[in-house]
């Protein structure tokens, strides 16, 4: 564990924390693509199968529980306790654009051809694009409400820190994981134009981000 | 070397 990792995981666990208290404390998910989550759900889902059979450390196994039972959490709330908010006409990214490619592509590259390897390399590659329906319905409606843009700033920073702690750990312990590195540029590259606009316009106090 | 099969990353 290096520095940069933990304040990725950290950042990722309040982008989530953000996300849960916005929905709950505003009675609503207006805004919110409910795919992104259900892609994110589906992510953890598919990367902790190993919860029970692999123990690595309690900090580990606690951060897995609480990012799985968060992200069920979340989409439990936009699906089914604030459904009649839920923004289905602004949330129509087709999904199956994402998942058909990354199936594939879990099946062609990966470390072992096995079932729970070819389900974590789905994983990776899933997280790198599971944020595309929410940035669609932000292009889609021309704003968002500056609570969902700090979610999106700390969900985007936190891959940009487990970048660092990669080269990190290249540097200290020749650890290099290919597909989560190549997947997680790719993720963070997606961000970059949001970062760009979170800079120029949220942080200058804009009540909500309009996009140009 | 490349990612070992026990991913120990969140």
């Amino acid at each position: 564990m290096n520095v940069f990792r933990l304040a990725g995981d950290v950042s990722h666990l309040v982008a989530i924390i953000i996300l849960l208290v916005k929905i709950w404390r505003s009675k609503s998910c207006a805004g919110i693509s409910g795919k992104s989550q259900v892609l994110f759900a589906l992510v953890f889902t598919t990367r902790y199968l190993d919860l029970f059979t692999v123990f690595i450390s309690a900090y580990n196994t606690i951060m897995k529980v609480v990012f799985l039972a968060m992200s069920y959490a979340t989409v439990y709330l936009i699906y089914m306790r604030f459904r009649n908010m839920y923004d289905s006409e602004n949330d129509t990214f087709r999904v199956e654009f994402l998942l058909v490619p990354v199936i594939g592509l879990s099946f062609l590259e990966n470390y072992a051809f096995t079932p729970l390897e070819i389900l974590w390399t789905f994983s990776i590659f899933l997280e790198a694009v599971a944020i595309m329906p929410q940035l669609f319905m932000i292009t889609k409606t021309g704003e968002a409400e500056s609570i969902t843009t700090h979610y999106l700033f700390f969900l985007g920073l936190y891959r940009a820190l487990y970048i660092a702690n990669w080269v990190w750990r290249y540097h200290t312990e020749e650890f290099f994981d290919q597909i989560a590195v190549v997947s997680g540029v790719v993720q963070t590259i997606f961000y970059c134009d949001f970062f760009y606009l979170y800079v120029t316009r949220v942080l200058r106090g804009k009540a909500k981000m309009i996009l140009p | 070397a490349q990612g070992e099969a026990l991913h120990d990353e969140l």
